[in-house]
C-alpha cells in the first residue's frame, strides 16, 4: 500500500522567489505549508482523497495570497468571475462551476455539483442558482477583492494587456510591471 | 489559479482546481480551471492532475487528461507523461505547469515558466514548499 500524500499549487505567475521581498515569500510559504499540513491531516485520519483536495483547495480560497476565491484577480470590467472543479478517480464523478461572483468557496460548489446533480458543468446565473438552492453561502461581490489585485488590474490595464496570477516583481522592485511579462 | 491533487490509504485519487482567471481578462472568458480533462482530471488507474498557467493552451493540448492517457496507453510512468505534456503545452506557446500523484503515490510537479507555488507532504512527513523560479 502506497503512503498517502498531497500535492498542492498556488498558480502560476511570470515572477519567480528572486523578484519577491523576503516578507511576501515567508507568508506565501506559511500558507502553503499549513494548507499541506491540513490535507496531511486529514488523509492520517482516514479521509478521502476527496475530502483532503477539497479542504486544501478550500483553504486557499479563503487566502488573499492566492489567485481564488477572496485575493482572486479582477477582470476588465472590474468584477470577478470564479471557476472551480473537482474530480474523483475512484468513481470518475466530476463536478465543475465557471463565471460565479457570489459564491464564497467555488469548490465546495463543484462538489456539490459532482455529488447532488446529474451535470458536469454549470455556469453563471445557473450555477449560483444550484448554489442557491443548496444553501450555499453567498457574499457580496467585493468580498473577492483586495487591493493588490485592484493595483495589478491597473497596471494590466496600463499596459492593455493581461497577466497569470503573481505581480510581485512591481511590489519588490518599485516597476510598474515585470517588463519580461508577456501577459502584460 | 490553486490546486490540489492526492492519493488516500484506500488507494483512491481526487483532483481539485480553483481560480479567478487571468487579471483584465474579458468578462466571460474562461480557462481550463472547470473544463475536466484540460485542467483537472483524476482515474485511479493511472493519476490524478490540477493545472495552472494559459488556460487556452491546456485547453487545446487536454493536457490533464493528456498524461492520464499516455500512461494508460502507451505506458509512460507518470514523469515521462508530464514531460511530454508540458513539453506539448510549450510547442502550442503555453506557460504554466501542473501537479501530479500517480496511484502508486508518485508525485511530479513539472513547469516551464517561474512564480510556481507548490508544496507537498506524505503522511507522517514534515511539509515540503518551495517558490521555484
Amino acid at each position: 500500500m502506497s503512503i498517502p500524500v498531497i500535492v498542492i499549487h498556488g498558480g502560476a505567475g511570470a515572477i519567480a522567489r528572486s523578484a519577491m521581498t523576503p516578507s511576501k515569500e515567508q507568508s506565501f510559504r506559511q500558507a502553503l505549508t499549513e494548507i499541506v499540513a491540513t490535507g496531511q491531516q486529514i488523509l492520517a485520519a482516514g479521509g478521502s482523497a476527496m475530502d483532503a483536495v477539497t479542504e486544501a483547495v478550500r483553504l486557499l480560497e479563503e487566502c488573499p495570497l492566492f489567485n481564488a476565491g477572496h485575493g482572486a484577480v479582477f477582470t476588465h470590467e472590474q468584477t470577478h468571475e470564479l471557476d472551480a472543479s473537482v474530480m474523483d478517480g475512484q468513481t470518475l464523478q466530476a463536478g465543475a462551476i465557471s463565471c460565479v461572483s457570489r459564491v464564497r468557496n467555488p469548490v465546495l460548489l463543484a462538489r456539490a455539483v459532482m455529488e447532488h446533480s446529474e451535470h458536469v458543468l454549470f455556469t453563471g446565473d445557473g450555477a449560483e442558482a444550484f448554489a442557491r438552492a443548496h444553501g450555499f453561502e453567498m457574499v457580496a461581490a467585493d468580498f473577492f477583492s483586495t487591493e493588490d489585485r485592484l493595483q495589478q488590474l491597473h497596471r494590466a490595464r496600463q499596459r492593455g494587456g493581461m497577466m497569470l496570477d503573481h505581480d510581485g516583481a512591481a511590489e519588490a522592485s518599485g516597476d510598474p510591471i515585470d517588463p519580461d511579462n508577456k501577459y502584460g | 489559479t490553486v490546486g490540489a491533487v492526492a492519493l488516500d490509504a484506500q488507494g483512491n485519487l481526487a483532483a481539485a482546481t480553483s481560480t479567478g482567471g487571468l487579471t483584465n481578462k474579458q468578462v466571460g472568458r474562461v480557462g481550463d480551471t472547470p473544463l475536466i480533462g484540460a485542467g483537472c482530471y483524476a482515474n485511479n488507474r493511472t493519476v490524478a492532475v490540477s493545472c495552472t498557467g494559459t488556460g487556452e493552451m491546456f485547453m487545446r493540448a487536454v493536457t490533464a487528461y493528456d498524461i492520464s492517457a499516455r500512461m494508460e496507453y502507451a505506458g509512460m510512468t507518470l514523469v515521462e507523461a508530464c514531460d511530454a505534456a508540458v513539453a506539448r503545452l510549450a510547442e502550442l506557446g503555453g506557460d504554466g505547469g501542473l501537479i501530479a500523484v500517480d496511484h502508486l503515490g508518485n508525485i511530479a510537479l513539472p513547469f516551464n515558466t517561474g512564480g510556481m507555488y507548490r508544496g507537498y507532504g506524505h503522511v507522517g512527513e514534515l511539509p515540503q514548499v518551495d517558490i521555484y523560479r
